[in-house]
């Protein structure tokens, strides 16, 4: 069975998406086979991961209606062992249209299930022919709506991307508020894995500051790799790859691959 | 009648609660009376804007229950002729709560109408005894969900803060398609002010390109003034102040100042 981690937080702009994309590839590169499945209607982590629009004739929105199963959706990235299910705009009228079915609240646990289970079946096999999952990220929207709900309704554990700014720190107390709600009503297993400082910024002193007080009042939840704010980071993009492969010598890139050998050997305690 | 103008982009940490707040200030230091309307579950607005969380007793979501009216559920902040309506995390069931309710979409719409109802049969005296608001803006949260919805069905115009960065292009084009179903469905008298380009940093080419490539797009509905990413703007909400009073010398607060007076111009035009 994979692993199913979900990057959320409700506050905008924090790094959710370039922290899904890099860490999926620090992943694949260390021989794990990953799907990132895009829960985001923006689609920023299809199109960072080089999936173009018109290559998403199946996507997420189709997953949650039970249109498609996981293999039929996922697509391959540009990366080795990294593939994607990408989102479209539709997925923005997925909340409506969800109002009224029967576990709602739990379309992509239960599509992730039946993916297991076809895995379980079957001679092991992937979608497209490949070898069986071992992590899935998910990507949230900038909001704590059903989309977001369904994320932690399926995960294991919840990474947080914090970024090191003052009305960032607002929302922590409310997102925790949630991921307790949602544990004790949806799903038991869900845990905070941890709370990643991201866009650090050395000449700002409120960076410092924020990430003192996140420090002090979570503890080792907090994780020692600090993502500093690095402009070939926010380059990469535009060129359909994640920085890790844009510009793999960047104090972005060196963070993300210390960022992931920190969650793999968290991952072994566990 | 006041002249409503909301802050909408779906895409997160573009700038919105910042533009609301100093745009909001600027205009009241040139005389007018200014309401922000906090639309936005986080309470960002209400937070840089110094009102405390158990100043918060009547809030927005008050106002869209029918449960206070907006001359109620406004609090002095400590900016001259700036008032504001705060929000709470009860907002972020409004959504669920309002599903069944008729004109859901039009909660706001019609508090403010009943407001200016107020204003013109009273003596023209706005809440808590000041004079009646001639500017409201309302801050949305990163989602095209009825809370943005209901303040694009409330407002004269919306104005877009984009951060000149690669991923928040991508969401551009979506933004422009929900304000023409709005104006086609919901609010006839609903146009674009204009675009701001936000946190532009002259040290990185994409900034340049991304400015270049809305203004190819978008022509003149894109404002002269640029807001450069400024570290003291992002102090400024950690003192509870706009960074206009927090360092009225600094590039941040310069830019805010020209686009108040820009939009002014555009304004007196219209
Ligand atoms: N370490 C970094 N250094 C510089 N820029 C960064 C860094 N991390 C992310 N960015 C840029 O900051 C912006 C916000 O990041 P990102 O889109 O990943 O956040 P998000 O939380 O997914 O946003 P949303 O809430 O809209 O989903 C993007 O333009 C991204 O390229
Ligand atoms: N010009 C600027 N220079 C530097 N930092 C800025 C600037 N404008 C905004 N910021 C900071 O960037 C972060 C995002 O800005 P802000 O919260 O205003 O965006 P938003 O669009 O309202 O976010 P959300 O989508 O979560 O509502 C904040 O921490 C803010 O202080
Ligand atoms: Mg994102
Ligand atoms: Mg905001």
């Amino acid at each position: 069975k994979p692993r199913v981690l979900t990057l959320a937080n409700q506050k905008g702009g924090v790094g959710k998406t370039t922290t899904a994309i890099n860490l999926g590839t620090a992943l694949a590169a260390v021989g794990e086979q990953v799907l990132i499945i895009d829960m985001d209607p923006q689609g920023n982590a299809s199109t960072g991961l080089g999936i173009e629009r018109d290559n998403r004739s199946v996507s997420t929105y189709d997953v949650l209606m039970g249109e498609a199963g996981i293999s039929e959706a996922a697509v391959n990235s540009s990366i080795p062992r990294l593939d994607c299910v990408p989102s479209t705009m539709d997925l923005l009228g997925a909340e409506l249209e969800l109002a009224e079915v029967s576990r709602r609240t739990h379309r992509l646990h239960d599509a992730i299930e039946a993916y297991c289970d076809a895995m379980a079946e079957g001679d092991g096999e992937g979608p497209n022919g490949g070898p069986a999952y071992s992590y899935v990220l998910l990507d949230c929207p900038p909001s704590l709506n059903l989309l977001t709900i369904n994320a932690m309704a399926a995960a294991d554990s919840i990474l947080v991307p914090l970024q090191c700014e003052f009305f960032a720190l607002e929302g922590l107390s409310q997102l925790l508020k949630t991921v307790e709600r949602v544990k004790a009503n949806l799903n038991p297993r869900l845990s905070i894995h941890g709370i990643i400082l991201t866009m650090f910024d050395r000449r700002n002193s409120l960076s410092g500051q924020v990430a003192d007080d996140v420090r002090a009042f979570l503890g080792d939840k907090v994780y020692d790799t600090v993502i500093p704010r690095n402009v070939r980071v926010s380059e990469a993009p535009s060129h359909g790859k994640p920085v890790l492969l844009y510009d793999n010598k960047c104090s972005g890139s060196m963070a993300y691959i210390n960022l992931a050998s920190e969650i793999i050997k968290r991952e072994r305690k566990l």
